[in-house]
């Protein structure tokens, strides 16, 4: 049961990374072997996990500019059942220097193939934006799951990603699943996020995921400690809920 | 007093829609003549005009494919002195289409050649990415204003911005100047907040504006409205703040 899960949305800040770090650490506690694959050049899932890649180290760039092969820039970290693939701001060039290669999107779908079955669980984080990295992502990945903040512009963004998501099914990967819709930085005072929210209940009632994320300030505060929140606080209302996700998410795909 | 200034951060989900729409709003406001320039095919800045720009519609899509003059694309709002160029989803393709280009990232710098003259003030909305879209506005840009959410990922963001600022000042743009700083989303009661806000005032003393954007429900319910805030709900904290921030803005160029 090994399954590549892209946490992508093009819109900015909306918990991508935090999804991605938190989720993928819930997951592991849950005896799911996963590995943490960052394709941001932010390098923001990097550093949520208290990891830097310097100029030498070997990242995901060099992966996709076939420098290096995967097996190389899979890291144990020290949370068990839980492997990095780090990335820094070299990666930003492989947009651009991957534009005129060979079947460009499916770099990543390629170097995944030989280490996908090691493990239970491959998250991608994606960047904001949907370039030539998130349609690397989409193609290689089995299912997506949408953080979806419940802001007024994210909800205007949604329609065109699955617009792409659509694109991406018709051709590049016919197999590609939408996992799921999960809302985050929830603040129940507010009314836009409830407007939002009996929105994508109405257009999309069987996608979205039960655990709702809410704006929790510990999920803020847990990057600048190098720990995912679920680690660094785990009886906060945001650990919480994303324990509860990947509950959800285990037992949508067949496991214990 | 003609100025180009760029809202600029690759990080997503900072405040530069928000920032861009409210300060070209509130400088219209104080008699300046500004044309706003959506440069994200996200198209937020036009929708938080309540403009649509349809697949039929010129946009800066087709200014940067020489398909169309800048002056087919400036259209008037119903907001004196407040003038936009609208984007869409059509405008992601620009960043391939370029890329193979003579001087791909002087398309925007030619293109407001002919009408900078015409506005005291271009206010150009950037996507979360330093892709060829973003690197056009620091070309075409006489300054940048960087707004700065006060979270840890947005903090670890700032550096890498600032070293692309030094490449573009080195090659593409010599006069480029960072106009400042703009602290957004803040939040009182979020302890990040403040350690964000004394480490930027530790290491860049004269680039913070005054007027910090404080967190406001009235900022994220006024797109859904069409409006800019400044204008949807003038009395709010969100609001005022925008208002002070282009008095600062005008002030610093030598405007009234
Ligand atoms: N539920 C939450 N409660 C409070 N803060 C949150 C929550 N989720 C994310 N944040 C904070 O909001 C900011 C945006 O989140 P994050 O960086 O994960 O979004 P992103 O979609 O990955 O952003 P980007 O588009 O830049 O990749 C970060 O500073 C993060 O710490
Ligand atoms: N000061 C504020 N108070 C409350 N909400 C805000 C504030 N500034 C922005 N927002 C909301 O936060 C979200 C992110 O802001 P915005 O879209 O302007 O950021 P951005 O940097 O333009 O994002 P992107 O990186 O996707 O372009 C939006 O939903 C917006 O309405
Ligand atoms: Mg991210
Ligand atoms: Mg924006």
């Amino acid at each position: 049961m090994s399954r590549i899960v892209g946490i992508v949305n093009q819109k900015g800040g909306v918990g991508k990374t935090t999804t991605a770090v938190n989720l993928a650490t819930a997951l592991a506690a849950q005896k799911q072997k996963v590995l943490l694959l960052d394709l941001d050049p932010q390098g923001n899932a990097s550093s949520g996990l208290g990891v830097y890649a310097g100029e030498s180290d070997k990242t995901i760039y060099h992966v996709l500019s076939r420098r290096a092969k995967m097996k190389d820039v899979i890291e144990p970290t020290d949370i068990d059942n839980l492997y990095l693939t780090p990335a820094n701001i070299q990666l930003a060039g492989a947009e651009v220097e991957l534009v005129g290669t060979m079947s460009r999107e499916a770099h990543l779908k390629r170097a995944l193939k030989d280490i996908r079955n090691d493990f239970d669980f491959v998250i991608l984080d994606c960047p904001p934006s949907i370039g030539l990295l998130t349609v690397n992502a989409l193609t290689a990945a089995d299912g997506i799951l949408i953080p979806l903040q419940c802001e007024y512009y994210a909800l205007e963004g949604l329609a065109h990603l699955l617009e792409t998501v659509d694109l991406v099914q018709g051709s590049l990967n016919p197999d590609l699943k939408i996992d799921g819709l999960a809302l985050t930085l929830f603040d129940s005072r507010n009314k836009i996020c409830h407007q939002v929210m009996s929105e994508v209940k109405k257009h999309f009632p069987k996608l979205i995921y039960k655990s709702v994320i809410p704006r929790n300030v510990r999920l803020s505060e847990a990057p600048s400690h190098g720990r995912p929140a679920v680690i660094y606080d785990p009886s906060s209302k945001g650990a919480k809920a994303y324990v509860a996700l990947a509950k959800e998410v285990v037992k949508q795909h067949g496991g214990a």
